[in-house]
């Protein structure tokens, strides 16, 4: 799971 | 990148452009909440903090710098431009930062992802931008008068958000594990904030009227 995916958001 | 995050990031950017041209025009910021603009500031400066640690485009580096130095920049113009801030009405901008900042700020702290400074102060951002708003409308209510700018500001701010929950819808369904409960709550929550404003907005525009809230 990318938990990440969201911090490439501004 | 979809075109619902494109267009969200684009809309973001024009808000600022536009509050940015009001004031080194026309050397003012009346109608604008420097307590707004003071949490902006905040908002970016406790959510880019990973300028520092991860790279993930040059596009997105680029655009965290632009909000960065755009946010600072307003404040700074209302705070110390000699003749910005005399424009400025203090008097009606009265609504307490700490009021939103340290709720959010404990929120942060018990519901986030990970407990680790650099998440807490992502999730803090979060929440922050979505209650940023407020002071700004509570001084719109208050002047109920509202220059085509300040109002062309705050509906930029609002189509930022709108198209930010097309852009989560998006992804949900294109991207897998694409599921961030945080991000979709608060961002919703700051998208109803706006919804007050945007009915007025659209009523003046449809009967090509100045806008003008209630009181």
């Amino acid at each position: 799971v990318n938990s990440n995916s969201a911090k490439d958001e501004l | 990148m979809n075109i619902f995050r494109l267009a969200g990031d684009m809309t973001h950017l024009a808000s600022v452009l536009v509050l940015l041209l009001k004031i080194h025009t026309i050397k003012s910021c009346a109608g604008i909440s420097l307590k707004t603009q003071e949490l902006y500031a905040l908002v970016f400066a406790t959510r880019y903090l990973d300028l520092f640690t991860d790279y993930i485009s040059l596009y997105n580096t680029l655009m965290k710098l632009i909000f960065l130095v755009s946010s600072f920049s307003i404040v700074w113009y209302i705070r110390h431009h000699k003749i910005v801030r005399r424009s400025y009405d203090k008097d009606q901008d009265t609504f307490r930062h700490y009021f939103l900042v340290l709720p959010c700020f404990l929120l942060a702290l018990v519901i986030n992802e990970k407990f680790t400074v650099k998440e807490i102060m992502w999730t803090f951002s979060l929440y922050l931008e979505a209650v940023a708003i407020l002071p700004q409308l509570v001084l719109l209510q208050r002047t109920r008068n509202i220059d085509n700018l300040t109002g062309q500001y705050v509906f930029l701010l609002g189509a930022y958000r709108s198209l930010y929950i097309l852009n989560w819808i998006y992804r949900y369904f294109t991207e897998p594990h694409y599921v961030h409960w945080i991000t979709w709550i608060s961002g919703l929550v700051q998208t109803l904030l706006y919804a007050d404003f945007f009915y007025y907005y659209f009523q003046s525009w449809k009967n090509n009227v100045k806008l003008e809230l209630p009181a």
